[in-house]
């Protein structure tokens, strides 16, 4: 079970509809400081069912919607789709492919679907948390984060290791 | 359920020694409970000493180290219970280019049951890959992909 | 006392417009004081505008954009108050090479005044030593230095 | 005024006596993880008064004496000493040089001195504390810490600004 694609369209600086395609093995992300790689992760991390405003750098939930830029407007909505292969069946639901998408649009509760099906975050959470997918888990370290887990108390690391048993 | 959770500790500390030994290129590593008897509530301490090195609180090593040491951390815990998707943003910023190599080399062993996502800067680390994707914001503010695919890494 | 305090911000204030315009070709940066009428326990707020972006928080800043900004912040204070020592050690791992430059450039002009130490993994930093210093483990466990001087960077 | 010289004995990994020359302008600390660059730069905020073992990071005051290595007992005792040049007598002292020691004996408390002569820790944090040269001001950045004033709350950013006026 792998990504196989994440779209873009007003989160963070992806003002335009972006799409890439992962592939198996190594993916690397190159670039510029400030030109998005990180932004990326926090997508992935937002449409997986990141609650916490504060780990995607914002101070509220509308901050990930596009802002605008030198003559461009801002977004008046953002939106993040991944798309898993699931040929193995590893993910609970009987479908070669799942789409899990998340919207938040200005002003309005955010929603979240599952091949196009509405669904609470919830759902998503419990799909992909029984596969260790989760967006606070080890599955995905961030941008100066890779010393937090020397720094756990003895009751934190146990919780990692709980998530890991 | 408890007793799950003993088993799964031990058998990550048999691994945690093997990813360890194999970043360090040597030394020791252990991952423990601190009451054994209480598995329900039990803390976990995890202790290295570096080769040659007689330290053995993780606190005190340095930047490098301790990035090398979560990875073999997260590679032990992968070994009891992959994750299909890891990723990593950065993690090798703090690394020598030998730590980096040896980091690297290892996640290359995992990348073929494990899809990796990893941002660098790092020139070293790009030689790894088996997908290269640009982001640039050539329009001020706005970023673009670009992807370079590579088969012979793989 | 509170009104030197209030004139040192407003002095920082205005040379931090200018080494954040140095750092980021551009862009607008701001320091100001919550409540200027209560300069006593007044809070200070920053905020910066990188070039063609929109963003005005500081949070959602790139690594790399926060490291530059940090910097600029830093050289704005000695401006109003230099201090005769600056360590920085390893902050410039998060920057890519165009800024890590504009960065050492900025080092280089205030070392004439204040004395730098630098930490540092990064090769196009090492170019802006006056004097380097290796340090090193032959033997495990036991730090070893070793110091090259060049003249020609002055 | 300026650093010339530190000299580190049993701190940290400098089991032997390590003396180094630092130069006007920039100076630049290389090497391979983990060979003692950090160290020198916590041996420098230690000789200078810094207080929190923590942020030193070790969990008690010994932490910093040598431990030992393959086949190296360990030290009995941590040494540091910097000498300043002080021409143009920025600093409080009628001297041309200054120099500040601290030493550390195992189960013994700590000394230090100004010019040979013991002192307590505040004389040495007020006289660099004059110049600014504080452990937890703004001349010193640790490693991992160059986002810290960003996330500082509009209250201790005003503490970091007091300090500069
Ligand atoms: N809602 C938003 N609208 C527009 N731009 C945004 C928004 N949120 C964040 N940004 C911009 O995204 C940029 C940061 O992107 P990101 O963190 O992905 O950079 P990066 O490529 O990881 O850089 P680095 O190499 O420095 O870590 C910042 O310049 C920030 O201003
Ligand atoms: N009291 C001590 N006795 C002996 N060795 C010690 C002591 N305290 C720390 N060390 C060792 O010092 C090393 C860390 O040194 P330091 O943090 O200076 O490395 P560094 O050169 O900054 O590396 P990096 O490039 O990874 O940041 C660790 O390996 C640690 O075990
Ligand atoms: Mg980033
Ligand atoms: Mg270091």
């Amino acid at each position: 079970m792998r990504l196989k694609n994440i779209i873009l369209k007003g989160f963070k600086s992806f003002s335009n509809k972006t799409s890439f395609d992962f592939t198996d093995g190594l993916n690397i992300i190159i670039g510029p400081n400030g030109s998005g790689k990180s932004n990326v992760v926090d997508a992935i991390r937002w449409v997986i069912g990141e609650k916490s405003i504060k780990t995607l750098r914002g101070h509220s939930m509308e901050d990930v919607i596009f802002k605008g830029a030198e003559n461009v407007n801002p977004a008046n909505f953002a939106e993040v789709t991944l798309l898993f292969s699931n040929k193995a069946r590893k993910l609970n639901i009987d479908s070669d492919e799942i789409e899990i998408k998340r919207v938040l649009v200005k002003d309005k509760s955010g929603k979240f679907y599952i091949n196009g099906k509405t669904v609470r975050m919830k759902e998503i959470q419990k799909l992909l948390g029984n596969i260790g997918f989760t967006s606070n888990g080890y599955s995905i370290i961030q941008q100066g984060e890779i010393e937090k887990f020397i720094n756990y108390s003895s009751g934190e690391k146990r919780i990692l290791f709980e998530e890991a048993a | 359920m408890a007793e799950k959770f003993g088993e799964a500790v031990k058998n990550i500390n048999e691994y945690f020694s093997k990813t360890f030994g194999e970043l360090f290129e040597g030394g020791e590593a252990e991952i423990k409970m601190l009451d054994s008897h209480n598995l329900l509530e039990t803390g976990i301490d995890i202790s290295a000493k570096l080769p040659g090195k007689k330290v053995n609180s993780l606190n005190l090593l340095s930047g490098g180290e301790k990035a090398l040491v979560t990875g073999a951390l997260i590679f032990a815990i992968f070994l009891q219970n992959p994750t299909p998707v890891c990723i990593f943003d950065e993690v090798d910023s703090p690394m020598d280019e030998a730590n980096l190599v040896r980091f690297f080399r290892m996640i290359r062993k995992f990348s073929k049951d494990i899809q990796f996502i990893i941002i660098t800067h790092n020139k070293k680390s790009m030689e790894f890959a088996n997908t290269l994707y640009g982001i640039t914001m050539a329009k001020k503010g706005i970023s673009k992909v670009i992807s370079i695919e590579f088969e012979d890494n793989k």
